[in-house]
């Protein structure tokens, strides 16, 4: 049975996109079947795994809005065991079409279901928001992983995610967990983010993940080639980080 | 009569907020009165310039949800002849209370009304997304000025915040402009970053600030002492960017 791991947090920029294309594939190259989840009308995650958008005639708007079955807009990547589900621009008014649909928070989670028991992860990645999008990725998930920027600002939006969080769980998902949380784009040169590493392992105690992502151009080149770090450089400190954190996900499979 | 300017760009964690606070400073320190409005629910603006968000009464929310006076929620910042129109976490409820207001593309710029002639720069920092918030901040402003990253994936999301940009100049605010394009957290070491601003510059020809503002960790040390970059590194190389920039920007008063 499939564990949906949603990754969100508010906070723009500080991995989400990265997280879910990087550890999508090495848990793929792990033996897991993976499906990873697009709804960030952006696409970054489309563009990560060198889909092109331009060409889709159905993603994640047509699953969501029309409802058409998902595996009918799923697509093949450049990894192996990894399907993706994409996301184009006409995600943008999904969030205002939502507002008024019918079990609107739940359209996500009904999607998914034919879908759920022929993958081991179900990885779905989040817009910057807390709006519909990803409030439909948080009823859907059994579990959100959380990427931090080791930065002053990104340690702001914490409580109001996890405040969403817990609303999300008294009132449409009551077995919503967290997964863990993902210190990324560690500098260690810099006193702020080894600053903010202590704040974050005092305040999520014993949910950060061992594995810290660090800055490593390697991550934000492998996009431009469409691929993801793995394939683009595996032996990069990128690279290692987001092994290691698969490895981290598949220990919490025992429970 | 005061200019308006939104920062934005859907994109997350490209520099709106570190652009707002620090373009903001330096206009105040070349004279001029500058108002610094957050309009985005995390609040970065706001702490950014060391103003304690739960001891507010009043904010943004108020303003925009419950009519209050602008002048009655906006308070003064550790930078001479620089005000801010705070936000705190309850606007993060604002956006889907908007959707059923009436009017509600054009709250922000009648809330704005009786302090535009009071001041000579009105900046409104955005949060990551392109929903009512942003359309109010782009209907009340004359001109739009975008941070782009200097990364692959922060050139995706240029076209569709071009779209937004033209849907809001033909159907609400016939005068919206661009004030410019800022390229943000350059890394000359790195050939992606200059790839990018090939790309960018050819893009946006004759947009583009000359100013280009490197990656620097003093500007994100700065919004932890809750003080922009000139009060805290006036000589680092990243309130030097922002020094210039402030300085083109005065440049286009002179249209
Ligand atoms: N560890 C890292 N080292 C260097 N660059 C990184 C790292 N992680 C991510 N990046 C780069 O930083 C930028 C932001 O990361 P990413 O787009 O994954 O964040 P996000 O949270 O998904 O952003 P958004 O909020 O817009 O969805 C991207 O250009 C990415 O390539
Ligand atoms: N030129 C720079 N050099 C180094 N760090 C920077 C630079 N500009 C911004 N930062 C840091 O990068 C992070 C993202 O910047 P910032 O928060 O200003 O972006 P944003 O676009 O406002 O993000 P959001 O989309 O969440 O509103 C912050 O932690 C900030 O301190
Ligand atoms: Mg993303
Ligand atoms: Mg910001």
């Amino acid at each position: 049975m499939g564990r949906v791991i949603a990754v969100a947090n508010q906070k723009g920029g500080v991995g989400k996109t990265t997280t879910t294309v990087n550890l999508g594939a090495f848990l793929a190259r792990n033996g897991r079947s993976v499906l990873v989840v697009d709804i960030d009308p952006q696409g970054n995650a489309t563009s990560g795994f060198g889909v092109a958008k331009g060409e889709l005639e159905k993603s994640a708007y047509h699953v969501l809005i029309d409802d058409l079955p998902i595996k009918e807009a799923i697509v093949p990547t450049p990894v192996q065991g990894l399907q993706l589900l994409p996301a184009t621009i006409d995600l943008a008014g999904a969030e205002i079409e939502l507002v008024v649909a019918l079990s609107r928070e739940t359209k996500l989670k009904r999607s998914l279901s034919p879908v759920v028991g022929e993958h081991d992860y179900i990885l779905i990645d989040c817009p910057p928001s807390l709006g519909l999008l990803t409030i439909n990725a948080l009823t859907a998930a059994d579990s959100v992983l959380v990427p931090i920027q080791c930065e002053f600002y990104a340690l702001e939006g914490v409580t109001q995610l996890m405040n969403t969080v817990n609303i999300v769980r008294n009132s449409l998902n009551p077995g919503l967990q967290i997964e863990g949380v993902l210190l990324t784009m560690f500098d260690g040169r810099t006193n702020l983010a080894i600053q903010v590493v202590d704040e974050v392992k005092k305040h999520f105690r014993g949910k950060v993940f061992r594995s810290i992502v660090p800055r490593n151009v390697r991550l934000s080149e492998a996009p431009s080639h469409g691929v993801p770090v793995v394939l683009y450089d595996p032996r990069s400190r990128g690279a290692e980080a987001y092994s290691e954190l698969a490895k981290e996900v598949i220990e919490h499979e025992q429970g």
